[in-house]
C-alpha cells in the first residue's frame, strides 16, 4: 500500500 | 441486563451489511447513550464508528455497561433469519456468553428466537479529536456511490477537491483519467438530492477507491452523505440514521 497512511497516526489511543 | 427493542430489524440489518466487509470481529458497547461500535480495519487504514442511539430503541434497558463482542459474519447469519419489517429485540445478562435475538412480526403472530454465541474481544479504542473541517460537502450518497464506483475503474486512488466552485472527483490510470465535479445545488423538492458544500477553506486530498467504495456499502441506510475534509486528517464519511450514524474515517495518501 505505498503512500498509504495508517488511522493510528491521526487518532490517539485512550 | 441489556433489553432493546428496534421497531424494525432492517435497520440493524442494513448497519452490520454496510460495516461487515471491514471489519470481522466487533464489541457492540453497551452503555446509556445507547449501542456503540468502533473497530479499525485490520490494515488500520480506516476505522468505522457507529451508534445506535438509546432513543431509537423502546424499550432501552440497561443495568451496567456490557460489551458484547461479536463476529459480524455469524450475526448476520442469524440477522437473515429477520424481516426488515420485524420488531427486534436484543437481550443479554450483565456477563454475557450469548447474545439473545428475538424476531417477531407485525402481526404479532410469529415470535422467532435465536442465540448467537460470544466472544472475548480485546479491541482498543482510539480518541477521535474534536475537528473544525475545511469542508464539509453533503450529497446523495447515491451519488457518491457512482462516482466512486466509476472512478475505479480507472485508478486507485482518487483526488477530492473542494473549493467555491464545487468538489472535484478526478482520478488518473493505466488508461486513462477521468473527473466528476458537483456544483452546489439545492433542490426545494427533493431536499435529499441537494448537493451543499460549507467551505472555510480551500482543500485538496487524495484517498485509496477500495475503501470509499466499501463505505459506500452504507447508502441504503442515508440518501445523504457527508464528506468532511481538512488538510492531512483522515476523512470522515457520515450517513446520518433516524437515531444515529455510521461514521468511517479514512487515512489520506501521502507524499503524492
Amino acid at each position: 500500500n505505498p503512500g498509504q497512511g495508517s488511522i493510528n497516526s491521526y487518532f490517539f489511543k485512550k | 441486563m441489556l433489553e432493546a427493542r428496534l421497531e424494525q430489524a432492517g435497520v440493524l440489518k442494513k448497519v452490520v451489511d454496510a460495516i461487515r466487509d471491514l471489519v470481522q470481529d466487533i464489541n457492540f458497547d453497551c452503555n446509556d447513550s445507547g449501542i456503540a461500535l468502533q473497530a479499525m480495519d485490520n490494515s488500520h487504514v480506516a476505522l468505522v464508528s457507529m451508534l445506535l442511539k438509546s432513543e431509537g430503541f423502546s424499550p432501552y434497558r440497561l443495568d451496567r455497561n456490557i460489551a458484547l463482542g461479536i463476529n459480524l459474519t455469524s450475526l448476520t447469519k442469524v440477522l437473515r433469519c429477520a424481516q426488515n419489517e420485524d420488531i427486534l429485540t436484543l437481550k443479554a445478562e450483565d456477563t454475557p456468553d450469548t447474545l439473545s435475538l428475538i424476531f417477531e412480526n407485525a402481526e404479532n403472530d410469529r415470535i422467532s428466537e435465536y442465540e448467537l454465541k460470544l466472544m472475548d474481544i480485546d479491541q482498543e479504542h482510539l480518541g477521535i479529536p474534536e475537528t473544525e473541517y475545511a469542508a464539509a460537502i453533503s450529497m446523495p450518497s447515491a451519488e457518491f456511490q457512482r462516482i466512486c464506483r466509476d472512478l475505479i475503474q480507472l485508478s486507485d486512488s482518487v483526488t477530492i477537491e473542494a473549493s467555491k466552485e464545487g468538489v472535484k472527483f478526478s482520478c488518473s490510470g493505466d488508461i486513462g483519467s477521468g473527473s466528476v465535479t458537483l456544483r452546489q445545488q439545492n433542490n426545494v423538492d427533493k431536499p435529499d438530492l441537494s448537493t451543499k458544500i460549507e467551505l472555510t477553506e480551500p482543500v485538496t486530498l487524495t484517498f485509496s477507491l477500495k475503501y470509499l467504495v466499501n463505505f459506500c456499502k452504507a447508502s441504503a441506510l442515508s440518501s445523504v452523505v457527508t464528506l468532511s475534509l481538512s488538510n492531512e486528517v483522515p476523512l470522515l464519511v457520515e450517513y446520518a440514521m433516524g437515531s444515529g450514524f455510521v461514521r468511517f474515517y479514512l487515512a489520506p495518501k501521502i507524499g503524492e
